[in-house]
């Protein structure tokens, strides 16, 4: 049965996230490196936007059950945003 | 819904299958689609008409990595299919992922279920937060021939398009949520020290020392597995689950359904006249195996492998006003009964019910 996958590295996982949210909860491409920090991170914003959709806890970082979501095979339409 | 609520102006709408994948036989390609659209067409006022050498309202292709629709595919798994919202043009269309090992059954992902979901998104339908749903966005596999379609998609479709053109409306399953008070369960287990409550083609899983009950599909775990289990007992001795359903039962051993199973329950001693069991729970202290088939039980020697002569019994003779039983196991010494909504305890040893409780009362409402 299920047990605590082996610690990935941090930068892959990362990179999971952003291309999970950008297919699927529009978030934009950041080309332009931020001096200082306004407000929430949008990335942090649209894991919360995922993590309410599915159910699950909502806080806005990538623990284990929300990777574990973003993994699984899936529909390629965006669960927000129309399409263009 | 889809933003905007776009629908299809007709009830009467054409397909048409652009390219095949090699890796299926065009016949059970042709089979998916058919049962995928007749998904949607048996709940609604739509229609589906199969045209060849012109356009359709729904073309249906399969299509490799980037193939200019601006969503290029990323190889196998991860993206499985997209779709478009009815319109003009690309709108309805469906695109299935080339790379993915596509079947007509459990192993790989299965054509008709992923087809059906987009065709979902080819008729308006956005993604559902309803686990239980088709149009939830991740992949979970149901055996076609047993495939329901939800009451939440249901709902979706028919708040579009309207209700079947049928006599009788359609209804659907509806996803099992743990503190829903009118909870009912086909069987339950213990399993390595979780507790196991099957419920259609679902299974809430809950661990004593953890809070939160876990919804899964059965077929996550045990793809082989039917849904609408009736009975299920641990064996902690063997380290073994069996499930029963109709006139068959399985064993298993963790992920693995043993090879050999089914086999008919005929061979643990029942006569035929019985046709499914509806509970079942083992006493590790005994090594005795009860077997919960309408108002009588009986009781099965897992060493001996025979049932015990002078059974059945009746099960108010037994277990007091216990009489029919849904769903039974046993944990620390009591025997727990499920009845409806209403759950007995019993103390083997006193021979008697000493607590009346909901069904749900395991998970922490």
């Amino acid at each position: 049965f299920p047990v605590a996958p082996e610690v990935e590295d941090e930068g892959k996982t990362l990179q999971l996230v952003e291309s999970y949210l950008q297919n699927f909860y529009n978030l934009q491409k950041d080309r332009h490196p931020h001096l200082r920090s306004h407000g929430e991170n949008p990335l942090n914003t649209k894991l919360k936007e995922m993590q309410l959709f599915f159910g699950l806890e909502v806080t806005g970082k990538p623990d284990l059950d929300t990777l574990e979501v973003m993994k699984k095979p899936r529909c390629g339409v965006p669960d927000v945003d129309q399409y263009v | 819904f889809t933003p905007g609520n776009p629908k299809w102006k007709r009830n009467n709408l054409t397909y048409r299958i652009l390219n095949y994948t090699p890796k299926m036989r065009r016949a059970d390609v042709d089979e998916a689609i058919r049962k995928a659209l007749s998904v949607w067409s048996n709940v609604t006022p739509l229609t589906f008409q199969k045209v060849e050498d012109k356009e359709a309202d729904i073309m249906i292709s399969f299509a490799y990595r980037d193939h200019r629709d601006n969503s290029p595919f990323d190889g196998p798994n991860g993206q499985l299919a997209h779709a478009f919202q009815p319109g003009e043009g690309i709108g309805g269309d469906v695109h299935m992922d080339e790379e993915e090992a596509w079947t007509k059954d459990g192993r790989g992902y299965n054509l008709f279920i992923v087809l059906a979901h987009e065709l979902g998104h080819s008729l308006g339908l956005s993604h559902s937060n309803d686990p239980g749903a088709l149009m939830y966005p991740t992949y979970s596999y149901t055996d076609p021939n047993e495939f329901l379609l939800p009451q939440d998609d249901i709902d979706g479709i028919q708040a579009i398009y309207g209700q079947s053109n049928t006599a009788v409306q359609p209804t659907g399953p509806v996803t099992p949520e743990a503190c829903d008070p009118n909870l009912t369960f086909d069987a339950i287990t213990t399993l390595r020290g979780e507790l196991f409550f099957f419920k259609g083609r679902y299974m809430l899983r809950k661990h004593p020392a953890r809070t939160e009950t876990e919804l899964n599909f059965i077929s996550l775990f045990w793809p082989k597995l039917p849904s609408g289990i009736q009975a299920a007992y641990e064996n902690v001795e063997r380290d073994e689950i069996l499930i029963f359903k109709e006139d068959k039962y399985w064993v298993i051993e963790g992920y693995d359904v043993l090879p050999g199973y089914p086999k008919p329950i005929y061979g643990l001693g029942f006569p035929k006249t019985v046709k499914r069991v509806n509970a079942a729970y083992n006493d590790e202290a005994t090594g005795k195996t009860y077997f919960f088939v309408a108002d009588r039980y009986w009781r099965y020697d897992e060493k001996k492998k025979s049932m015990d002569h002078g059974y059945p019994r009746k099960i108010v003779s037994d277990f007091g006003k216990i009489g029919r039983v849904d769903a039974a196991f046993q944990k620390d010494g009591y025997v727990y009964f499920f009845h409806g909504t209403t759950q007995f305890q019993f103390d083997p040893r006193a021979k008697r019910i000493v607590r009346q409780m909901k069904s749900t009362s395991w998970f922490n409402c």
